[in-house]
């Protein structure tokens, strides 16, 4: 669904069922030549669930644009995607709070699995995407949200952080934050076992930590619509190389 | 490879048909011994068919053009053909036992973007250059 743009058969193309051999054969070879091993199987999402989900809608809008730059092969790219070849988006897996009723600062944190990302991929660019509603508790408040790598938990104190993105907004703005977390892809490439961790505060400018969801920050348990994901940008690498046939 | 149906010239009109439409009456389609010329075949392979839609959100299908045809002398300016692809074509008139006629092949080729969840449901988009042929020649 989603009406998305892509090659149709032209009116005077020869329409054919494949045979079952012709089919497989078809199959193996067109998943060769897309670098796949072997056919992906993604988890089909209960009936109620089955609703347009944030990644892939976002990801369906460059598929647009970068399909609109297939004719012209070499030539100009779409500015949105620069040299990228590959896009791949990530849905977090897991989502911790630490929120009101503490002394420690307040904070969300975001856990996503990389593993499926190929091996010899340069990235070229890495964003978290979660939607932010008008804040209801918070009115003409300025907010700072940055957002950390965990690099290290610690069980006997704070974990290490890296920084990586900082924005400032005003507590009615609605859409969706964009954090650069390209710095961090250094060492998730490094370590592709482990799965990336995305911890993002809220501060006002006195300095006073703030629940994100009260800031308008969505979770996991927003419509999927509107639900935080990771999309990163890889620079074109060579295909894998083919076993003769 | 899976060859298409054969298909019915269209009928004779006052117009030059476009560019992309398949060969008619007023291209001189077919050379030595009634074979065609060297050009673009159209095939759609249609992901549907395949049974791939539960993991291909777009496109729908892959435009698996091909180049087919005779590169016979005299190769014609519809041809695509290098200076080089026109001499070996001569050449071959005069040794065709040693030297081969000019290749029908892709002179032209475009990408595909495909847009595809793994087996994690992580959304990928990938470019795939060199995959849809624009134009074929003789080479």
């Amino acid at each position: 669904g989603g009406g998305a743009s892509g090659p149709r058969p032209s009116p005077g193309c020869p329409q054919r069922r494949l045979g079952p051999r012709e089919r497989r054969y078809l199959q193996r070879e067109i998943l060769a030549v897309l670098g796949l091993p072997g056919r992906p199987r993604p988890r089909a999402p209960p009936a109620a669930a089955r609703l347009p989900a944030s990644a892939p809608l976002f990801m369906l809008d460059m598929y647009r644009a970068m399909a609109g730059d297939d004719d012209e092969d070499g030539g100009t790219p779409e500015r949105r995607l620069g040299r990228a070849d590959l896009v791949m988006s990530f849905v977090n897996m897991v989502e911790q709070d630490r929120t009101l009723g503490r002394q420690e600062p307040q904070w969300k944190e975001f856990r996503f699995d990389l593993t499926q990302i190929p091996v010899g991929e340069a990235v070229t660019a890495a964003e978290f995407r979660i939607y932010k509603l008008p804040s209801t508790h918070l009115l003409n408040w300025t907010l700072h949200i940055s957002m950390f790598e965990v690099v290290l938990e610690q069980s006997n104190r704070e974990s290490d952080l890296f920084f990586l993105d900082l924005q400032t907004l005003r507590s009615g703005d609605e859409g969706w934050l964009v954090l650069d977390v390209t710095a961090a892809s250094d060492r998730w490439l490094l370590n592709r076992s482990k799965d990336l961790g995305l911890r993002l505060y809220v501060e006002t400018d006195d300095g006073r930590s703030v629940d994100p969801g009260l800031a308008g920050l969505l979770g996991q348990q927003a419509p999927r619509s509107k639900q935080p994901f990771v999309v990163t940008f890889f620079r074109a690498s060579p295909g894998p190389v083919r076993a003769p046939r | 490879a899976v060859r298409p149906l054969k298909r019915r010239l269209p009928k004779r009109t006052n117009e030059l048909p476009p560019p992309n439409k398949l060969p008619g009456i007023f291209d001189d389609v077919h050379g030595s011994h009634g074979r065609q010329v060297c050009r673009r075949h159209e095939l759609y392979v249609s992901f549907r068919d395949l049974g791939w839609l539960d993991w291909v959100i777009a496109p729908q299908g892959y435009s698996a053009y091909y180049c087919e045809g005779e590169c016979s002398f005299p190769l014609d300016s519809c041809m695509n053909a290098t200076n080089h692809a026109i001499l070996q074509s001569l050449v071959h008139l005069m040794k065709p036992e040693a030297v081969p006629k000019a290749c029908c092949a892709p002179t032209k080729l475009s990408a595909t973007s495909v847009l595809y969840y793994d087996s994690s449901n992580n959304v990928i988009l990938r470019k795939h250059r060199n995959m849809v042929v624009r134009a074929c020649g003789c080479h």
